[in-house]
């Protein structure tokens, strides 16, 4: 799959609002 | 119900529209469905008075989301008598825009050969959610950013058990679309886009804890007031 940061994004995104 | 696919978008039970006592004996019930791409006003016509009624035609009042009938209502033959006759109006998003209370709220008018009668219904929002719903990953975490907290309204999907994969494929049939799926500390975390007929987008994260039947889902939209119609859409699709 192409990794165009994006997964990383998201998962900083989903931990972000878990862990304010 | 149904079986999936992308056909089985979730569909409201008819409710009655108009009383016959409202209105010299005719009833109507209905619902609104949206089928390939198109709505319609699903309607059940009974003629509980003692004559023959005739001459139908319906028209809306201007409402939030332009909804119009795309074509005059089709009734071949005269309503006899404790008959009752199925209708199927097909609509469009191309009427005269005017913000009502509740938003969702519309005014309709329907004409026989014995008077003209007034009814208002509620249509749900997910009649208006686009098959191009799926937003662009990239422009999903930018418009996410861009969006201001004081946008953010949360609210709880109580008493729910679907895995979050059932979930995705529901919510898809009723073009919700989930462009990402994080688990983080056990907690499944979704993201998901939605676009209405107006243009108007709606992004949302769904939380679904293990073991806890209430999920939290928080809305992002530059248009705070559709959020809570929004909230009640996932509530009927997740609960169908």
């Amino acid at each position: 799959e192409l990794d165009d940061g994006l997964d990383e994004a998201f998962s900083r995104l989903a931990h972000s609002r878990t862990n304010p | 119900g149904g079986v999936g696919g992308p056909s089985a978008s979730y569909i409201a039970p008819k409710s009655v529209w108009l009383p016959a006592v409202k209105a010299k004996g005719l009833e109507i019930s209905g619902t609104f469905v949206r089928r390939m791409g198109s709505i319609y006003m699903e309607m059940s016509l009974s003629n509980n008075a003692m004559q023959v009624m005739t001459d139908f035609a319906i028209q809306f009042n201007k409402n939030s989301f332009c909804l119009a009938p795309a074509a005059p209502l089709q009734i071949n033959a005269p309503l006899a008598p404790n008959q009752t006759i199925e209708v199927s109006l097909a609509v469009n998003t191309v009427g005269s825009v005017m913000k009502m209370d509740p938003l969702n709220n519309l005014q309709v008018a329907v004409k026989n050969n014995i008077d003209v009668f007034y009814f208002s219904c509620l249509y749900p929002l997910n009649i208006l959610f686009v098959e191009d719903g799926k937003m662009d990953r990239q422009v999903f975490l930018a418009t996410w950013k861009d969006i201001p907290s004081e946008n953010e309204a949360q609210f709880q999907i109580k008493d729910c058990t679907l895995s979050a994969d059932a979930v995705s494929n529901k919510l898809q049939s009723s073009n919700i679309f989930t462009i990402a799926k994080r688990t983080v500390d056990g907690q499944d975390m979704l993201y998901q886009s939605l676009k209405l007929t107006n243009g108007i987008w709606v992004l949302a994260e769904l939380r679904i804890q293990p073991g806890n039947p209430n999920y939290l889902l928080s809305l992002k939209c530059r248009a705070r007031e559709v959020a809570p119609h929004i909230f009640q859409t996932y509530e009927k699709i997740l609960k169908n």
